[in-house]
């Protein structure tokens, strides 16, 4: 049996609304260490990696697997009956063909039970091994859904160039280019605000701008986001959770 | 014109 309360239901809310948009139906994989769920866009060229580890929970249990096949777009509708601030327990048996949502209101009495049928989905699942990356950035997330944002308006791709000293994102569009350039910084008040480039390899990488547009959806789980990237391999964009993460795997884009 | 590469060409099914 699956039972696992959210001190907010505000984490997972952030969670189903950051994917949803790239993947419609996806297996919630329970197990002791907590949820994990892998997914790959229709296109195949996005692939969604969340780990939700036990810690992020105020109580969990998990005797054994349970695979809970939800239709993200119902689970959403049933997930925003919740407030922002209540207590969220997840309720599964062990071979469940529901999961029941229990929401508790932190200020009054009042308890709010919804069920979410469940549904056979045959995914395939693919091998990601741990990669050595050209380069690796860590930066604030608002100012990269901001610049990815800025630069959709003018191009459909978005151009990564990464040296020891700046990263480059450029976008050259019919109606015009855009590009912004940013500095490696330290800001020890608040280091959420950092900009960090470690490189083994400079990189030069683009990749469409309607799969990053999903990708920043996942802003308001982390102040920052780590983006792994080699030149012609899928990159890494990746927020980290209290325990675990949201990761998106993304294929580039090249020359003909 | 770009091609957009798809995973599948970099990661096995398992």
């Amino acid at each position: 049996m699956l039972e696992g309360k959210f001190e907010e239901a505000s984490l997972l809310k952030k969670v189903v609304e950051s994917i949803k948009d790239s993947v419609q139906l996806c297996n919630f994989v329970c197990s002791e260490h907590g949820i994990t769920v892998q997914a790959v866009d229709d296109s195949r060229v996005l692939l969604v990696s969340l780990l939700i580890g036990n810690e992020v929970f105020s109580d969990y249990r998990c005797d054994r697997n349970i695979t809970l096949g939800v239709d993200l777009k119902s689970f959403a509708k049933i997930i925003r009956c919740g407030g922002n601030d209540d207590y969220l327990t997840l309720i599964a048996e062990d071979s469940p063909d529901s999961v029941t949502l229990v929401f508790e209101d932190k200020n009054s009495d009042r308890i709010s039970e919804y069920s979410l049928k469940l549904m056979e989905i045959d995914n395939e699942f693919l091998k990601i091994d741990d990669m050595d990356y050209d380069s690796v950035i860590k930066m604030p997330s608002i100012d990269f859904q901001k610049i990815c944002r800025d630069l959709s308006t003018l191009s459909e791709s978005l151009q990564i160039l990464i040296t020891k000293d700046s990263i480059k994102f450029m976008a050259e569009g019919e109606t015009g280019n855009g590009s912004v350039i940013l500095k490696p910084r330290t800001d020890i008040d608040k280091p959420e605000q950092s900009i960090t480039v470690k490189l083994n390899n400079a990189v030069n990488s683009t990749f469409g701008l309607k799969y990053i547009a999903d990708i920043v959806k996942g802003t308001s789980l982390s102040n920052q986001i780590v983006i792994k990237i080699s030149n012609r391999t899928p990159a890494l964009f990746e927020y980290k959770l209290q325990s675990g993460y949201l990761r998106f795997y993304l294929a580039p884009k090249f020359e003909d | 014109g770009r091609i957009q590469f798809d995973l599948y060409q970099y990661f096995q099914r398992e």
